[in-house]
């Protein structure tokens, strides 16, 4: 799943894909 | 996945109390793989950091660990959820950079052992408040390394060399005779078990990168900056006592190995003596420019010996350069946060009236043993054209430097 995706189905823009490891 | 999540607040004109500044501005959300072929192994994982989040991060009450706002694990689906307090934009950028991995400052890597010590310090004082059944997840066991170590070596001795490949042969032997023989008589408490940069992360508190270096040990100006501003951070979480612990016992400098130095950087947190009695101005109150500093990344934490996770961090995060430089600095920051936090607060003193340096010496490098041989099982196949084996192989040498230097097989 990508930020991208996420941010669209959520109709949002503030989701951004990070790494924590 | 690992994503952040940035907020919006509704006004709240019937609560005004709960302002902008105590809510939120931005989430981590953690989500596990739930391919079929993984699930088994990460359910575990996450089932151990939920744990470690809902029951045993509360009860140590330590500023360095994010807060966990909700945590799901869906049978059905095999998807865990878990949606965490921002660490912040890390000041580094982790993990392998183009000419090599990624390393810790001196300055860094002794706040990082100040933190873990007081991490250690509180596990062991709160032991009876803890969760009992805590052995360690994915105990690696001796079979499964041995089986290992032939594809390790047939990857790795090209680019390493004998000499080294001879290292990890050594260190093979040793786990048995002496890492698994003594563990269980060492310095007993929770164990983070990845304790490595990318689980440790420094960022300036207003998400800038602040132009902090992430080059290593060389730019120790900033990095003391840096390491004031954290600790004005840390110490706005903690209230804990900084008198004297009552140990009157005079402190024994273990005999350094070989490799030990004292150091040459200067830190402004040796206002401590070695049995752990603090200066009485322990917290400076100047504000500066604030950073925060958490361990993230729980997956692993387990009842066991706590020089384990001194000696990750020695020997994966930090150059050998570095390390050499200011190794006793780094140990005695450990040990001086964890007497301190095992003494705060409690009647009874958890932590051997007689621990001194020495024995802390002796376990890290049994330690070594196991930590390297960490390396075996997860680069035993290591193929990945994305990544410089060059760079990787690098990592690999210095890591087994520790074995040497801490005269892990005497």
């Amino acid at each position: 799943i990508t930020a991208e995706w996420l941010n669209a189905k959520l109709g949002i823009n503030t989701i951004e894909h990070i790494s924590l490891q | 996945a690992v994503y952040r999540i940035h907020l919006t607040h509704r006004q709240d004109d019937n609560n005004p109390a709960r302002s902008a500044a105590v809510q939120p501005a931005t989430l981590i959300m953690k989500v596990i793989d739930s391919s079929p072929g993984n699930r088994a192994v990460f359910k575990p994982l996450h089932e151990r950091e939920v744990l470690f989040y809902n029951e045993i991060a509360p009860v140590l009450d330590l500023a360095s660990v994010p807060k966990c706002y909700y945590a799901h694990f869906d049978e059905e689906a095999g998807k865990g959820t878990i949606l965490l307090e921002d660490a912040g934009k890390p000041t580094h950028k982790g993990g392998l950079q183009k000419d090599g991995f990624e390393t810790l400052t001196a300055s860094q890597a002794v706040l990082a052992m100040t933190e873990l010590g007081r991490f250690h310090g509180r596990s062991i004082a709160l032991s009876s408040k803890l969760p009992r059944d805590l052995s360690r997840p994915l105990d690696r066991s001796i079979e499964e390394i041995r089986a290992a170590f032939p594809s390790f070596k047939k990857t790795w001795t090209p680019l390493l060399g004998e000499e080294v490949i001879g290292r990890y042969e050594r260190a093979l032997e040793a786990y048995e005779k002496v890492w698994l023989v003594q563990k269980d008589t060492f310095v007993q408490g929770l164990v983070h078990g990845d304790y490595r940069l990318g689980n440790i992360i420094f960022s300036a508190e207003d998400g800038q990168r602040d132009n902090v270096p992430d080059r290593d040990g060389d730019d120790l100006d900033n990095a003391h900056a840096f390491e004031s501003g954290v600790k004005t951070s840390v110490a706005r979480g903690y209230q804990e006592a900084t008198t004297s612990n009552g140990d009157s016992q005079p402190g024994t400098v273990a005999k350094s190995p070989k490799g030990l130095v004292t150091p040459g950087i200067p830190t402004t947190s040796n206002d401590t003596t070695i049995n752990g009695n603090a200066s009485p101005n322990n917290h400076p109150n100047t504000p500066t420019k604030l950073f925060t500093f958490k361990h993230v990344d729980w997956q692993t934490v387990s009842r066991g010996p706590v020089l384990f996770d001194v000696a990750y961090l020695l020997s994966m995060s930090i150059t050998t350069e570095t390390r050499r430089g200011c190794e006793f600095d780094l140990v005695h920051a450990w040990y001086t946060a964890c007497r301190e936090a095992a003494g705060a607060g409690n009647d009874q003193f958890f932590l051997s009236a007689d621990l001194n340096i020495s024995p802390c010496v002796r376990e890290i490098s049994a330690a070594c043993v196991a930590v390297v041989l960490v390396s075996v099982t997860t680069m035993n196949n290591f193929r990945a054209p994305e990544v410089p084996m060059r760079a990787v192989a690098g990592k690999l040498r210095t890591v087994s430097e520790m074995l040497v230097d801490w005269r892990s097989f005497e």
